[in-house]
């Protein structure tokens, strides 16, 4: 059987809720070290790959491997009758199984629910990430890449992303005009999480739709810091760590001169 | 104008 016990609930309303606007449908496969989900939008055009290994669990057991196909509006509903510090249990069978079961319990162990989601059929292309060597590594705050992110859809549909030396430059242009934003290298270090590293091989200009990045952020509260991944020609790779136990990556398509 | 990429042409089939 399939059973995993998470100490704080919190951790799995968060992951649920950054992946929930971008994909429907996943497919949440589950072995004896890890859960790992892939999945992309309806358009192709982003993917998302989240982790989390069984040392994230007080409890996990996985007999043989299992895969759930998980309609993410369903669980939502499920996760949003649990209090951030509430332990969740997710239960199901070894083979085929058509139903996931979730267990809520409270801090005080006084209230629990339970509750038994439809897995759903999916038929989708499991996509194989080949390990790249990007030109540059941008690693910021996750608060700040979001308010970026949110400021520049008020001028246009798509950003883009430059790197030369030590900046970064997020651009967007429409019919209002031209918005530029440069983050410039920490000289000093004093909050990791407030400070700003640009690791560059190469310089990169790449062009990305604001919509997907948007939605990308809704993983802010996972994570004080995110990751940019960039190369010429290749997706961007946007990662939020969850702790020393997983990480949830978005992949998005780039833009191309016609 | 630029053109959307469609991220399954940059991976593989599993």
């Amino acid at each position: 059987m399939f059973e995993a016990k998470l100490q704080q609930g919190g951790l799995l309303k968060k992951i649920l809720e950054s992946v929930k606007d971008l994909v429907v449908d996943g497919l949440w496969d589950c072995d004896g070290a890890a859960i790992t989900l892939q999945g992309m939008d309806s358009s192709h055009v982003a993917l998302v790959e989240m982790l989390l290994r069984a040392e994230a669990f007080e409890h996990y057991r996985c007999d043989r491997n299992v895969t759930l196909g998980m309609n993410h509006n369903h669980l939502s509903k499920i996760l949003k009758c649990a209090n951030n510090d509430d332990i969740v249990i997710l239960k199901a069978a070894d083979q085929n199984p058509d139903s996931c079961s979730l267990i809520l319990e409270s801090k005080n162990g006084e209230k629990t629910s339970d509750f038994v989601v439809s897995l759903v059929r999916i038929d989708t292309d499991q996509l194989g990430i080949p390990e790249t060597e990007y030109s540059a590594h941008v690693k910021m705050s996750s608060g700040e890449f979001q308010r970026i992110c949110r400021d520049l859809s008020q001028f246009g549909d798509a950003v883009q992303i430059t790197c030369s030396k030590q900046d970064v430059k997020f651009s967007s242009s429409g019919e209002t005009g031209k918005a530029n934003i440069t983050l410039t290298h920490s000289a000093t270090v004093d909050k990791e999480e407030e400070s700003v590293t640009v690791d560059l091989k190469e310089p990169v200009d790449l062009t990305f739709a604001l919509r997907f990045l948007n939605l990308f952020t809704k993983a802010t509260p996972i994570s004080d810091t995110v990751t940019l991944s960039l190369s010429q020609e290749a997706p961007l790779v946007v990662e939020y760590k969850i702790g020393d136990s997983g990480h949830i990556r978005y992949f998005l398509a780039p833009k191309i001169q016609e | 104008f630029r053109q959307q990429q469609d991220i399954r042409s940059f991976f593989t089939r599993k």
